[in-house]
């Protein structure tokens, strides 16, 4: 009576699209567009090349079908990128789970499910595939597929497809998806959302063309680009037994101790050997022998000793990609012309083996409205995040500090913001709006936040005392 | 240089346990808890069957790997349901997105995740595998099987099984999860999840066996059981271009109208007609056709116009299963000794297809402490919610009513309870902790708690009068 069935991955996130940000018309318009901006990124700046991103939202009467709330738009992302290979753009687009940012670095992308969501939400309201054009660097080829996404099988079936020759010298990827969406009510959000995304990435730009066919234009105002993050090697407090399991399968080192030093991030040799003595491990045993039949405990008695064992050197992160204090206040005066700004990059630290870096800025007074509580600008592994607010652990530190310490009497004209680099943002929901409450996380953006208010205060109480002095 | 590929659905909970409710092992205990006491709940409450379960959660000091912080338990869950057919324990506890309840009915169960997410844990945190004894009903055998899931291929790897012939009609399920959790953390809540449990199902019989050797019984008090739901079609205004491709693909009607009116509810042979000539299509056509190729369009409009279609008669709900104002205002009292309680179930309503009702509860005064803001009990098809409060719809509705209104002054003594059944709860997250703001479901939770308080404002100002002559 019961009918016990599998489902893909694919029908998975179809039939459970809010999961995946696409709850609504609304939502989905807005999360079509910032998981292709973020794929465009990603394929840009994380690889040193300045970004020229051109984003156009055009709406197709064409597919109307004579109900008014179902308007449908196109959506089309142009970048400069490293384009996506020939025999790779396929899955890339059509397979849920299937990704190139699997590994340990600092980027936009994480689950491998972004673009994908978006062309079954297209898919499932308009029937129309996405259109992908592709031009990777160093291929003399420009290749073009239109594919959909076969939802029972998770995989790609392509529709059509072409390949010519490169004439001159551009490389990058265009990608195109038609859904249902809801422009009128989006459209704030969008507009938020690539201002708050230029205003961070001052070398990039960034051009949006709108159904209405108002234009946003962000030119770049500079070529510094900050260093591009870096993959990393997993650290021992992040370690699980599966992990381990995989780590000790693929290692080529024949010793234990010669294991942790190769394939963990900071375990020296004198580490690794003063480690596996006091955890009561053999360093000079083939690490394969701990996959061996009855040897499970031993197992799990090593990853729990290497995920607790103080002095391995904390993770490195000179490999993360902070915004930076300057283009934050730069960023901030932009936007909001205050009367002061303050930002801090706070020092790397790291959560079950991830590192992160908090950075903070504020911006008070000047041409910013007086408002009732703080106006707080989120960032993720450089991601404006702008669903979702009261979830959201930077909300949770920011609206509980007692601004009066700071000088700050609401209704008051203060802007926060804060970022977070990882290579893992523990976000709350594969949507990517809000960040769990991960203490070592909470705590340093409490410091962060608190170390520019302090700048703050020293400024507001310098304002106060000159005001008295000219009121004697 | 980008390393490109694919990622199975078991790896990838794996990687991102706290999209499951994972994050760290106080809620990885509580989760595994629920999602095994959920689980039992379906294969008995669902079925007509009046539930016996036992939970035992134990400490495993045999595990202990010298790490004071990474404390073993396992959790082993027993109940007299429905049980699993043989053929089905390896998958259904081994393999993700596996399940029965991938079909339209009321259910705490929906993605096929739940109950693998513990075991995955399980085996990152102690290598060891999940073990299930399953007696189905109508079966002369009791199985067992010891089985671990194959990350890279989601698949179950069985380490031991074994069958024997039952002695004696117990039919039902155990199952045993060893994970690194937290008690001492988790305690509260596990301890207030059973409870909550418990007070809207006086129906069942739970018991609750601690590792501090504390045991919680909760005996049932009745044998009147709420009419299981039942399974349903689904309705026109749910439907998406994907779904109707998959229903045309296996429909046995036909004609076009035949279609609608056998694999639809709530469409009538009347209404079809209707509504497929205002639509502008052939009622008489084979519906295989708008499969062929070159007519995605009429397909896609064919969806549009069903979704937005107004005469389609309203979901049925007679196969929802609420609890009922009379267990909500027992069950409240039980838990508060108030000195007044009401309660309401609303009428069924429905968001994009998916049929809901809404019931609230609210108790006052008595032995309830004052508190700054209403203590506010949630939950869904009759799971408690105790995370993430703040993000739910119902905590949005409930904190922004202006109590004044209704006679109660904060600090006040006021417990407010939300309950929503549906055929689908929007979930923010495979967690299951708290619900996203669907416009349908936040108005009927304000009607509804509105409803409950207008009763209360009764009780209250006559309180008030009383009081007044008394001083005369
Ligand atoms: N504009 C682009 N340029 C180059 N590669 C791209 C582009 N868009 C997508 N890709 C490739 O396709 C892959 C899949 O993209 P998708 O958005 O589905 O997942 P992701 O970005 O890896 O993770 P997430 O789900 O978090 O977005 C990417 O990992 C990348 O390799
Ligand atoms: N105690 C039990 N008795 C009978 N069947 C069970 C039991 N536990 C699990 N099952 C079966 O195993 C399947 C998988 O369970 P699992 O918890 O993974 O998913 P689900 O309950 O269907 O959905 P969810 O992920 O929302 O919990 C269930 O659908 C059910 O068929
Ligand atoms: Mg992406
Ligand atoms: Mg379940």
């Amino acid at each position: 009576k019961e009918k016990y069935r599998e489902m893909s991955v694919a029908e998975f996130f179809a039939k459970n699209k809010e999961l995946a940000g696409f709850a609504n018309p609304t939502r989905a318009l807005y999360q079509t567009v910032r998981e292709l901006v973020e794929n465009a990124l990603d394929a840009t700046d994380t690889h040193g090349i300045l970004p020229e991103i051109l984003v156009e939202i055009r709406e197709r009467p064409d597919l109307a079908t004579g109900e008014s709330r179902a308007s449908k738009y196109t959506v089309t992302v142009e970048d400069n990128g490293i384009g996506v290979p020939a025999t790779e753009i396929a899955n890339a687009f059509g397979k849920v789970l299937y990704s190139s940012k699997y590994v340990i670095r600092q980027t936009r992308g994480m689950y491998g499910l972004g673009v994908k969501a978006a062309v079954l939400y297209g898919q499932a309201t308009t029937g129309q595939p996405v259109e992908v054009v592709s031009a990777p660097m160093g291929s003399p080829y420009v290749y073009m597929k239109k594919l959909y996404i076969d939802m029972k099988r998770n995989e790609p079936v392509i529709l059509e497809e072409a390949q010519w020759r490169r004439r001159g010298r551009w490389h990058g990827t265009r990608v195109s998806i038609t859904l249902q969406g809801d422009w009128s009510r989006a459209r704030s959000r969008i507009v938020e959302y690539i201002q708050r995304t230029a205003v961070i990435a001052p070398y990039a730009t960034i051009t949006l063309i709108t159904p209405d066919g108002v234009v946003y234009h962000y030119p770049r105002t500079t070529r510094k680009m900050p260093r591009p993050p870096r993959e990393a090697k997993p650290h021992p407090h992040g370690v699980d037994v599966e992990q381990l399991k995989m780590i000790i399968m693929n290692t080529k080192a024949e010793t234990l101790k010669d294991m942790l030093v190769m394939e963990f991030q900071s375990v020296g040799e004198k580490t690794a050997a003063d480690f596996l003595r006091e955890a009561g491990f053999d360093a000079s045993m083939n690490p394969k022998k701990l996959l061996e039949k009855g040897n499970g405990k031993r197992l799990a008695a090593l990853a729990d000793k290497l995920r607790a064992y103080p002095r391995f050197r904390a993770p490195r992160s000179d490999y993360l990609s902070p915004i930076g204090e300057d283009l934050i206040r730069i960023g901030l005066r932009r936007m909001f012309s205050p009367e002061w700004v303050g930002a801090v990059t706070r020092s790397p630290r790291a959560y079950e083996g991830h590192p992160f870096i908090v950075e903070a800025g504020i911006a008070y007074g000047g041409a910013i409205k007086p408002r009732d509580e703080p106006l707080l600008l989120r960032y993720a592994n450089k991601i404006p995040l702008l669903y979702e607010e009261r979830e959201d652990v930077a909300w949770k530190v920011v609206s509980r500090i007692n601004w009066k310490l700071y000088g700050v009497d609401f209704p008051a004209p203060l802007v926060v913001l804060v970022h977070i680099a990882s290579t893992k943002v523990p976000y709350k929901g594969v949507g990517k709006e809000s960040i769990s409450e991960v203490p070592e996380i909470e705590s340093e953006i409490r410091a962060a936040v608190q170390e520019v208010a302090r700048g703050l205060r020293v400024y507001l109480s310098r304002k106060r005392r000159e005001a008295e002095v000219k009121r004697r």
